[in-house]
């Protein structure tokens, strides 16, 4: 492939024509052991296709994984383009939309060497971008999570609420525990004192 | 810690976090709404969270009844709309009995039934006087539904069918309310007219008496027991003993058998209609798994900006774990699957949509790529936001254990999304099988359209096999 530096890893060009390499290979090796488990006729059907199901579902996989991040590719730039969203917004979604790109291709790592389109060097830059793009979106993180906009009762949980005051939820509901409803607790009677 | 670290965080964003929840919430009004339904659910009784992960499975039962019951009559009280029920339904995320009866029992009879049946089902379905569920998988049968082994024997002399198990492995086994809150079921059965098989289709079956709710003579029903999640919602055995339905339980809107035993099979383009259902279902998949993924990923972010572990020199504050290389190596590539979830989700609805457009014109010539498609996100959305769910877990620690951090209960209600509507593996293999007939058409030298139109690109590459 033609990336050069860890940066040309962000561009949507580059992410979507690996991912699309690494699908195609996958298809074109999933075709050749149905083929061949097949006695020369790829069939959809079958025993043939039963002993192939572990390249096929791999196969699978890669196509779709190439599909998902297409489509957040498009449906931020859209948004943006559209001038649905502002300026600020739509820099930090065209972030999380390379490093969603970037770990996607991590996953398929292997595939991309395995048949030559990236070479050792280059996925050392893909991870190396990886490090660069999740540092860029740090500041943002906990306002990413304010995005999602979910209610502190939605999501009933002591460690995501909003304020941060997750200590004092803890031990608020600890108060709501059966063991708590006495002091000695529920046993102690019935089965540790006779010993 | 020395300093509101929330606080802080959020004077850290480049970006109005507001501006981007309205944006991906459709409108300020829908964000607004949702806040006044939180209050109202805070005022209600059976809507209570303080005591949500000390409940027993039986008490869970009953909750999630109580709130599934409780949204229905608020709704119909207060003439709050579908989509306010459905917000409810979300907020309160405490699934029960109903689940199954407004979510495929309602349904299947407006998709299935003839206008006569919803005439007769519907108006009891929406008094509640009748609560439905569907009875399809059984013991030894999942996701080959044409390997189903219940019988519907449709009898001339009296114009009935007879409904029966005819093995153990046929017991029917459906975790969405069977057990103990239905009367009713969609019941998946080979239809056999005249000593011949038609293979499986639609009936409605009464399985409890609507006053005493105790099982009718020939019904064996009951809870098979607890599960990994979900547990508001009993988990149900049903078999049947040669019990008797009128002609008129068969779901008749495609296929039909007449009173004198005729079987008229469904018009061709009938099973290509069904397919909208699927994709819908399907649909609502991929969407809610960006929706609980990133519940996941927002409680472990937070909580990895709140939470301080170690300092690097003494004297100094303890470091914020999200901070750590290695814990927003992890947080921060999640967040993005998070999104790109989200928006896969908001995707995959409007292809929907415009798939139940272009069926109405009877245009299916979508339908081989977005069954493709459908099936391959179902799987890997869902593969994502399980193991994601999971990952988010472990980035809390020790606390990350406690329910009280809502992430075991949100992984234990979810991970059911990999194996229900067919197993994932099961799902990749179709997609693979519109994969297949793509590189065969390359190999032929026929165009490609569509999500595989980059095998046609590859094949043109100077060194392509």
């Amino acid at each position: 492939c033609q990336v050069a530096a860890p940066e040309d890893w962000r561009a949507p060009a580059h992410q979507l024509a690996a991912l699309a390499a690494v699908a195609a290979q996958l298809t074109a090796q999933a075709a050749a052991v149905l083929a061949r488990a097949g006695g020369g006729r790829p069939g959809v059907e079958g025993e043939a296709w039963n002993s192939s199901s572990v390249d096929l579902i791999r196969a699978a996989r890669a196509h779709i994984a190439l599909y998902l991040h297409q489509n957040f590719i498009e449906c931020v730039e859209a948004a943006s383009s559209q001038r649905k969203l502002s300026a600020g917004p739509a820099a930090v979604l065209r972030q999380l939309v390379a490093l969603h790109g970037v770990a996607t291709l991590l996953d398929a790592a292997g595939d991309l060497q395995e048949r030559g389109y990236a070479t050792g060097r280059q996925v050392a830059l893909l991870r190396g971008e990886q490090r660069t793009l999740v540092r860029a979106l740090r500041p943002n993180a906990v306002a990413l999570t304010d995005s999602f906009g979910y209610p502190d009762y939605m999501l009933n949980s002591a460690l995501g609420r909003r304020d941060g005051n997750v200590y004092q939820a803890l031990l608020d509901s600890a108060k709501s525990s059966p063991l708590n409803a006495t002091q000695e607790g529920p046993a102690w009677k019935p089965v540790l004192e006779p010993l | 810690n020395p300093v509101d670290d929330a606080a802080a965080e959020r004077l850290k964003a480049t970006f109005d976090s507001e501006e981007l929840a309205a944006f991906l919430h459709d409108g300020v009004d829908k964000l607004q709404r949702r806040e006044e339904l939180v209050k109202l659910l805070q005022s209600q009784p059976w809507s209570d969270k303080t005591h949500r992960y000390f409940l027993t499975r039986e008490q869970e039962y009953v909750g999630g009844l109580e709130a599934a019951v409780g949204i229905w009559q608020q709704m119909r009280g207060e003439r709050l709309s579908m989509e306010d029920g459905i917000t409810m339904r979300s907020l309160a995320y405490f699934p029960g009995g109903l689940e199954l009866h407004i979510g495929m029992f309602i349904p299947t009879i407006l998709g299935q039934g003839t206008p006569e049946q919803q005439a007769k089902w519907l108006p009891l379905c929406n008094r509640l006087q009748i609560i439905g569920t569907y009875a399809q998988t059984e013991l030894g049968h999942g996701t080959f539904v044409r390997g189903l082994q219940t019988v519907a024997v449709y009898d001339e002399a009296s114009k009935e069918f007879v409904v029966h198990s005819p093995s153990l492995e046929s017991t029917k086994w459906w975790p969405g309310g069977m057990g103990k809150t239905a009367t009713h079921v969609i019941l998946m059965a080979r239809l056999f007219v005249k000593g011949k098989d038609y293979g499986p289709h639609s009936f409605v079956v009464q399985i409890r008496d609507l006053a005493t709710h105790l099982p009718l003579a020939g019904v064996s029903v009951g809870d098979i027991g607890p599960k990994m999640g979900f547990n508001g919602v009993d988990n149900g055995y049903l078999s049947l003993d040669h019990v008797r339905i009128p002609r008129d339980a068969m779901l008749m809107r495609f296929a039909q058998v007449t009173e004198e035993g005729r079987y008229i099979p469904p018009p061709p383009d009938n099973q290509k209609a069904a397919y909208a259902t699927m994709v819908y279902v399907r649909a609502t998949i991929v969407r809610d798994s960006g929706d609980f993924l990133s519940r996941a990923v927002t409680i472990a972010t937070r909580y990895a900006a709140v939470r301080r572990q170690t300092a690097t020199k003494l004297g100094e504050p303890e470091l914020q774990v999200l901070d750590y290389d290695n814990v927003q190596q992890i947080l921060l590539p999640l967040m993005s699957r998070a999104y790109a979830l989200v928006f896969m989700g908001r995707s995959m609805m409007d292809m929907y949509h415009s798939f139940d457009s272009a069926r109405a014109r009877g245009d299916f010539s979508v339908l081989p790529e977005l069954h493709a498609l459908s099936s391959g996100l179902k799987a890997l959305s869902t593969d994502i936001a399980a193991t994601g769910i999971e990952t988010a877990r472990r980035q809390c620690g020790g606390h990350g254990y406690m329910l009280a951090s809502g992430l075991p209960t949100l992984f234990n209600s979810y991970v059911q999304n990999c194996t229900w509507e067919g197993d994932n593996n099961v799902m990749y293999l179709q997609t693979a099988r519109y994969l297949m007939k793509a590189a065969i058409a390359v190999q032929t030298g026929k165009p490609l359209t569509g999500s595989a139109k980059y095998l046609s690109d590859a094949a043109r590459q100077p060194n392509a096999k």
